[in-house]
């Protein structure tokens, strides 16, 4: 669909790309973690889109299998939620995929 | 007003409440920390109450000028969120929390 395509080449563009919504504390934190390391990801807040939010999460929800936010996306690759992101981060696993995804 | 009353009477009458969204990872969080100790806290889903679980939260603004969840309660005295929860955890305070308010 429309949507999938926009979805698609955001997260092929961008190095790193968020979803999130705004008052959202883990979408807070992983958006925080990227900002502690340097990074700026491309963030889309689902909550300030209108209709097209609930439509977007359903789309990474087909092409994710995630529908919950934040979805984050590094170097094009579906990453998962806070607490995948905080883990790589921890096993030093983060920084070769932000490396690998030009990001930093 | 009659929700103030629900709400003072509810924390008064209840060692720990707390309340949460069922979609919300913090609301979850601290839940999941209670139990982890052995308290079952009253939560009260403000997601669930239809048109009364966001006045509810202007309620509890009015009352702790806290509007996000978690909303935590022991013994009748306003707590926090999530993080205020942990932190007190962590430094070993919310034990003797619990104890006064009989929730263990
Ligand atoms: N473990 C996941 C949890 C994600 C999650 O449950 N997100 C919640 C908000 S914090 C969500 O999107 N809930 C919406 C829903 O469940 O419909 C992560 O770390 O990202
Ligand atoms: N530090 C607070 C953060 C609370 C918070 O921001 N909660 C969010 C959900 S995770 C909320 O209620 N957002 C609703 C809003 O901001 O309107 C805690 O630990 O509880
Ligand atoms: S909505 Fe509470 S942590 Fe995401």
């Amino acid at each position: 669909s429309r949507l999938e395509d926009t979805v698609k080449s955001t997260v092929s563009e961008n190095p790193v790309v968020v979803y999130s919504k705004t008052w959202c504390s883990y979408s807070s934190e992983v958006k925080a973690l990227f900002r502690k390391i340097g990074v700026e990801p491309l963030v889309i807040e689902l909550d300030e889109l209108g209709p097209q939010g609930p439509q977007l999460q359903r789309v990474l929800e087909r092409l994710t299998g995630q529908y919950t936010v934040p979805n984050v996306f590094i170097g094009g690759e579906h990453i998962g939620g806070c607490t995948d992101t905080v883990k790589l981060h921890r096993k030093g696993e983060l920084q070769p995929l932000l490396s690998r995804a030009g990001a930093n």
